[in-house]
């Protein structure tokens, strides 16, 4: 464990914090894609399987089931609890993301380290972590304008990507054997998706100034 | 030659 893993871990932990707050508190889940949460769901369901039978640090396990219970939380508030499932627009959040797991899916039995079953979901979760923040950008793209706490939480999301790469490269460096080819391309795609919402986060944060993120 | 790495993150 180094500062950057860490960081990334407990800035993604506050991205799940700033969500459910949102959607608690506002009680609305205005500017926020189910599509996205849904494909996270998916994601943290498949890679921690293994939950069931491998065990490398409590820390681990228990963050494992962190992601699982937030990110099926948060998807069931949207989709079934008043008020906030009527404040879910279909028409704005459409992104087509069979179009993202099928193709993701294929990559997983294709390309994955050693061939079981088990190696190639976890392969798919991983390639569909790299795309699954898509719907949501489209979403804050159409809208134009983006709310505070959601620019929040794309930035901690963002910021904990951000971490991960940087903690690739520290173990790299300090580790004798740490190689791991799809989870660094797959994270480097996935930082890189991040970077148009970072210049314009940065654009309307900067000076200490509050204002809502403008997107072109 | 480097290994590849265990399955201990998230």
């Amino acid at each position: 464990m180094n500062i950057f893993r860490f960081l990334g871990d407990m800035s993604h932990i506050l991205s799940f914090v700033i969500l459910l707050l949102k959607i608690t508190q506002g009680k609305s889940a205005a500017g926020i894609s189910l599509r996205t949460q849904e494909l996270y769901m998916i994601v943290f369901c498949s890679r921690y399987l293994d939950l069931f039978w491998n065990f490398s640090s409590l820390y681990n396990s228990f963050l494992k089931v962190v992601f699982i219970a937030c990110s099926s939380a948060i998807v069931y508030i949207i989709r079934f609890k008043s008020p906030q499932k009527d404040t879910w627009n279909p028409e704005l959040d459409n992104f087509p993301i069979q179009y993202l797991i099928g193709p993701c899916a294929v990559a997983g039995l294709l390309i994955n380290q050693d061939w079981t079953p088990f190696e190639m979901i976890w392969a798919f979760s991983i390639y569909l972590e790299a795309v699954a923040i898509l719907p949501q950008l489209f979403l804050l793209q159409k809208q134009g304008e983006v709310e505070n706490l959601t620019s929040h939480y794309v930035a901690a999301l963002g910021a904990y990507r951000g971490l991960y790469l940087m903690n690739w490269v520290y173990r790299y460096f300090t580790e004798d054997d740490y190689l791991q080819r799809i989870v660094w391309f797959a994270g480097t795609v996935q930082t890189g998706l991040y970077i148009d919402f970072f210049y314009h986060y940065y654009q309307s944060k900067r000076g200490g100034l509050s204002r809502p993120v403008k997107l072109p | 030659k480097k290994k590849k790495a265990g399955k201990d993150e998230l």
